[in-house]
């Protein structure tokens, strides 16, 4: 554990309750991509299956079991709660065009051949695309909500900490978790302009963030 | 790299 792995799982954490919040207390999931959250629950299902097989640490285990339930209370509250709220006009990105190719790479390209490292491998694969029909429906609308953009920037802050981390692992402990870090860098990219507009719009604009 | 072992991270 070094600080940048620490603070991108913080990161991580603070990106997945901001958007819990707004959505509790505004009452409605407007502008949120119910797809995206549900890919990120499937993500860390599919990731986190290890916590009935080996164990790690006290905070592996924490952070996992908190991860997978504000993951499914955020679909909950989308499809559930506040379904009336959600705007699934707008959601309207194809994931089969994400999991098909998704799935099909994990088979292929792989640490091994057995189901729990092919389905992490699929974990990994997919986060790095799951932000996208997050990031279509705010293309599609034009706008988002500063609170959706902080959600957003706070993910993006978790993904490039995750990259200082595995530099820093690779120089201290010569660790080289391949298909984490070229999924990673992929996941990073896609947050490259979205960090554009934040810093130029969102903070020195007013409330929303509009896009060009 | 950590072929099928236990992952650390998150």
């Amino acid at each position: 554990m070094n600080i940048f792995r620490l603070s991108g799982d913080v990161c991580h954490l603070i990106a997945i309750i901001i958007l819990f919040l707004k959505i509790w207390r505004s009452k409605s999931c407007a502008g949120i991509s119910g797809k995206s959250q549900v890919l990120f629950a499937l993500v860390f299902t599919t990731r986190y299956l290890d916590l009935f097989t080996s164990y790690i640490s006290a905070y592996n285990t924490v952070m996992k079991v908190v991860y997978l339930l504000l993951a499914y209370s955020t679909v909950g509250l989308i499809f559930f709660r506040f379904r009336n709220s959600y705007d699934s006009e707008s959601d309207s990105f194809r994931v089969e065009f994400l999991l098909v190719p998704v799935a099909g790479l994990s088979f292929l390209e792989n640490y091994a051949f057995t189901p729990l490292e092919i389905l992490w491998t699929f974990s990994i694969y997919l986060e790095s695309v799951a932000i996208l029909p997050q990031l279509f429906m705010i293309t599609k609308t034009g706008e988002a909500e500063s609170i959706t953009a902080h959600y957003l920037l706070f993910l993006g802050l978790y993904r490039a900490l995750y990259l200082a981390n595995w530099l820093w692992r690779f120089h201290t402990e010569g660790f080289y978790d391949q298909i984490a870090v070229v999924s990673g860098v992929v996941q990073t990219i896609f947050y490259c302009d979205f960090f554009y507009l934040y810093f130029t719009r969102v903070l020195r604009g007013s409330g929303k963030m509009s896009l060009p | 790299v950590s072929e099928s072992s236990p992952k650390d991270e998150l």
